[in-house]
């Protein structure tokens, strides 16, 4: 029996809102020690890592570990039309065929049921390694998210430059070109604003800007994000969830031919 | 030019 409850709607809503667009299908992996999706999108140029620890649900049971494939399309629809404040619990059976998911409403004068069909989502589990970065940047998400999409109209690849002075985005299309350094910040009162750039060696690295568009899009997650970036490593795009876990998104370089 | 590489070079199957 698998059975997890979370509080408020609302962050399942935003954790598979980031998701979605580039996971069409994909295995939730239930464990006693939470849930857990790997996923890489269909030209298998990035991969999505998802974790939901146990301890960030408000009721979690899993008797024993389960693979649940689902279409990531059809879980967001249905996760969608729950309220953000309703609490939702997720629940299936050892052998079951489906997921089924409950919506309560907090004055609890609602109640709603739905079952997805679960299906046999056949993919490769990769070993993720854990890597020495050579950069490391937290910036506010929403400027991530500023930063992919004005870039996006000019080129389909961004060369991230990062020295201990700034980290520079920039792009070269058919129509120009542009760029745009952001400078570590030298005193914030808000740290979720600020800046900050750990470099123990510099690093210039291509990306291609669709993917770097799509991963900013989960700035909903949190209003900080950090991107790592490592020479022979792809780059990690991490969004923590404070107790509940993390979305990253990793995403292979542009090489030179 | 660049070419794009694929995620399974950087990681390998579990």
């Amino acid at each position: 029996m698998f059975e997890a409850r979370v509080a408020q709607a609302e962050i399942l809503k935003k954790i598979l809102d980031s998701v979605r667009e580039l996971v069409e299908q994909g295995n939730l992996d239930c464990s006693g020690t939470g849930i857990s999706l790997q996923a890489m999108d269909s030209s298998h140029v990035s991969l999505v890592a998802l974790l939901l620890k146990s301890e960030g649900f408000e009721r979690y049971r899993c008797d024993r570990s389960i693979n649940l494939g689902i279409n990531m399309q059809s879980l967001g629809k249905i996760v969608k039309t729950a309220g953000n404040h309703d609490a939702i619990t997720l629940s299936s059976e050892d052998k079951g065929d489906v997921l089924g998911l409950m919506f309560e409403s907090t004055e609890q004068d609602k109640v709603s049921n739905y079952e997805i069909k679960l299906m046999d989502v056949d993919a490769e589990q990769l070993a993720i390694p854990v890597a020495e970065y050579s950069v490391c940047v937290r910036m506010p998400s929403a400027e991530f998210a500023r930063i992919t999409r004005d870039l996006s109209t000019i080129g389909d690849s961004v060369l991230i430059s990062c020295t201990k002075d700034g980290v520079q985005f920039s792009t070269t299309g058919d129509t120009g070109s542009g760029s745009i350094v952001l400078r570590q910040s030298s005193s914030v009162d808000d740290e979720k604003k600020a800046v900050v750039i750990e470099v123990q060696e510099p690093i210039s690295l291509s990306f291609a800007t669709k993917f770097l568009v799509q991963f900013s899009k989960s700035a909903a997650l949190n209003e900080s994000v950090t991107l790592n970036l490592g020479d022979g490593v792809p780059l990690m795009v991490e969004y923590p969830m404070k107790e509940m876990g993390y979305v990253r998104f990793y995403l292979a370089p542009k090489l030179s031919n | 030019k660049k070419g794009q590489a694929s995620i399974t070079s950087f990681f390998k199957k579990s």
